[in-house]
């Protein structure tokens, strides 16, 4: 979604 | 992925077996802080409510779901099975003190003002104090067991490492996360004392005991 932020890190 | 965070990862998860092993094996959780293995249960499950809306790889899926199984799974190894070996005397360590002030902080400080973001961003502060508890229980007795000791050093490893794997994607990918920099930066720092007692003392054979 918009400005959803995506944190790939545990 | 660069060998820091991978490393830094496994030694999170050493960590957490470690301690569900001991706890098992020896059918005791004396010495242990039922209220820091809450504040991580609380820490895992506010971080990775992300598995609902995105994938990001095997992996990442797998990580979390072993974290937050494993989490819970010593919760209730602490609270119900175990529950008379349970050290509530010497765990008086008052967690309202941490998840109010960093309740308010995730709403103040965060990357965007949504309930999953604002979530993720109290997962990060909470998680950087959320040793306090356990750390104070070994204040408090003054001692710890050896394989305590291997568990908190697992744990304050894999943050360590995380800030190198900071570095090295800061310069290498220009990924700059400040809010789980400054959060990781105080975690480790919480660890320092503890690891210079491990260095001088556990890694020479002898038990951690804190003078009286």
């Amino acid at each position: 979604a918009e400005g959803e932020v995506l944190h790939d890190e545990l | 992925m660069n060998i820091f965070r991978l490393t830094g990862d496994l030694s999170h998860l050493a960590a957490i077996i470690i301690l569900l092993l001991k706890i098992w094996k020896s059918r005791s959780c004396a010495g242990i802080s039922g209220k820091s293995q809450v504040l991580f249960a609380l820490v895992f499950t506010t971080r990775y409510l992300d598995l609902l809306t995105s994938f990001i790889s095997l992996y990442n899926t797998t990580m979390k779901v072993i974290y937050i199984g494993c989490s819970y799974a010593t919760v209730y190894l602490i609270y119900m099975k175990l529950k008379a070996t349970y050290d509530g005397n010497h765990d008086t360590f008052r967690v309202e003190f941490l998840i109010v002030p960093v309740g308010g902080l995730a709403f103040l400080v965060n990357h965007d003002f949504s309930p999953l973001e604002i979530l993720w961003t109290f997962s990060i502060y909470l998680e950087s104090v959320a040793i306090l508890p356990q750390l104070f229980m070994i204040s408090k007795t003054g001692e710890a067991e050896t394989i305590t000791t291997h568990y908190l050093f697992f744990l304050g490893l894999y943050r360590a490492l995380y800030l190198i794997n900071w570095i090295w994607r800061f310069y290498f990918e220009g990924f700059f996360d400040m809010i789980a920099i400054v959060a990781g930066v105080v975690q480790t720092i919480l660890y320092c004392d503890f690891f210079y007692l491990y260095v001088t003392k556990v890694l020479k054979g002898k038990k951690l005991s804190l003078p009286a």
